[in-house]
């Protein structure tokens, strides 16, 4: 994965790559590099997004909890109002 | 609940729909009425009146396909996305899909199709998401049984349509439990693994050492044969079983499996035939027994030779000196026991024989 610099405790590449398609999909992360290289920001802030709606912890970070409800069979319909 | 962006809705009170192919996984007569009962869900609560058609454009297309499948909004194989739909406007809004990769069944089995149509209808008629876990527009799948309809998707659809004039009486399922609500009560508490298993009406929250925050789900999510409403719970250990109590049924599950030849009656453990419920389990590591709560009054069951201990009921008052004299959950956490009643916590302390802490009951969900 990009070092992104950003404090993701996720494990590996996969979890990163899960992560970056699910916000793409349901929070509108912008698409390509953009999205999460150079706008580490954007990443967080779209993850902060997804916990908020989730009532996990807020913390940005790709935790264990985060990851566990990303994982969930669900509808494909986005989170946000496009 | 959400509505879309500036709350799309049909028009006219008389939307058409049409099921333009079938999923293999099922009769064509089981998704006929798995896709009239979606509708009649929401059509109960609102004015609406869905007309179904047989050829030419309906407002709601209903169709099954997979990966792309026409909409530049490819579906990804078996589990993750399972549907999705358009918001109520023209062309494709209102149309719903569901992808072929998943097995669709008309039970628990596999994902259930009357459920997950019910939810992307209430997406065709303008409905987005809800944050509620207990509401049936919530994102994520669970299978439940009953009434489909939380208090907020009733609420939400009606924002849009309002009520239906001849309302057919429908009891919607309450919405999910608040952790830090000031007055929580507690049905069950368990530890299991490691985790600790806090239930309460149809949801339990988990509680696992490293997780900052306890996760809720619905018990049926995982659970689908264990009831919707647990009124005791613990787990023995050296058995790796977590024994769950509800009326004068009791189920043993092994992790998250059920033990065969269960569900078993309360009264196999030795209970009388007078008791029909058990408030509150907890067992106790140190000795070996379970303490099961039933009123003012608990019993002590040897686990080692499975058989209730003699000079039992006993009261709860008596034995257990500043406790309330009703229980509703308990746990044992190193020499101490965690009563539950009401909205209060009470810590007591097994050697001293004495309650060294008063807490609210929620202090244990972070609030």
């Amino acid at each position: 994965a990009p070092s992104s610099g950003l404090p993701l405790l996720s494990k590996d590449k996969d979890s990163w790559l899960l992560a970056e398609k699910y916000l793409r999909h349901f929070y509108a992360l912008p698409a390509g590099l953009q999205g999460t290289q150079k706008m580490s920001g954007t990443f967080q802030t779209k993850i902060k997004e997804m916990q908020k709606f989730f009532n996990l912890k807020v913390t940005g970070n790709l935790d264990d909890n985060t990851l566990e409800v990303m994982k969930q069979a669900r509808c494909g319909v986005p989170d946000i109002g496009e | 609940y959400n509505h879309f962006p500036r709350h799309l809705k049909w028009n006219n009170n008389t939307v058409t729909f049409r099921i333009l192919n079938y999923t293999p996984d099922l009769a064509k007569s089981d998704v006929d009425r798995a896709v009239r009962n979606a509708l009649n869900v929401w059509a109960d609560v609102t004015p609406l009146i869905f007309k179904k058609l047989h050829q030419g454009n309906a407002d709601i297309m209903i169709s099954f396909g997979s990966k792309e499948h026409g909409d530049y909004n490819p579906f990804d194989g078996p589990n993750g996305l399972l549907a999705h739909a358009y918001p109520p406007g023209q062309g494709i809004g209102g149309d719903t899909h569901f992808d072929e990769d998943e097995h669709w069944s008309k039970d628990s089995s596999a994902y259930n199709l009357y459920i997950v149509a019910a939810h992307e209808l209430g997406h065709a008629l303008g409905m987005s998401h809800s944050t509620d876990p207990g509401a049936l527009m919530y994102p994520v799948y669970s299978y439940a049984t009953g009434y489909p309809l939380s208090e907020d998707d009733i609420e939400g659809i009606q924002a849009l349509y309002g009520p239906n004039p001849n309302p057919r009486k429908v009891k919607p399922k309450p919405d999910a439990p608040n952790k830090c609500d000031p007055m929580l009560s507690f049905d069950a508490v368990t530890e299991l693994r490691g985790e600790t298993i806090i239930f309460k009406d149809r949801f339990y929250w988990r509680i696992h050492p490293q997780m900052p925050e306890p996760e809720q789900t619905l018990i049926k999510s995982t659970w689908p044969s264990i009831p919707n409403k647990v009124d005791a719970a613990y787990e023995n250990p050296e058995k790796d079983l977590v024994i769950i109590f509800s009326g004068i049924r009791m189920w043993a599950l092994n992790g998250y499996n059920l033990v065969d030849g269960y569900p078993k009656y309360i009264h196999k453990l030795g209970l009388p035939k007078t008791i029909r419920k058990i408030d509150a389990a907890v067992y106790i590591k140190d000795t070996g027994k379970t303490l099961l709560f039933t009123d003012e009054d608990y019993w002590s069951y040897d686990e080692a030779t499975s058989t209730m201990d003699s000079g039992y009921p006993r009261s709860i008052e008596d034995d257990f000196p500043g406790m309330d004299d009703e229980v509703d959950a308990a746990a044992y956490h190193y020499g101490y026991l965690y009563f539950f009643h009401e909205h209060v916590q009470y810590e007591y302390s097994y050697t001293s024989r004495k309650v060294i802490r008063i807490q609210r009951t929620n202090s244990i969900l972070n609030c």
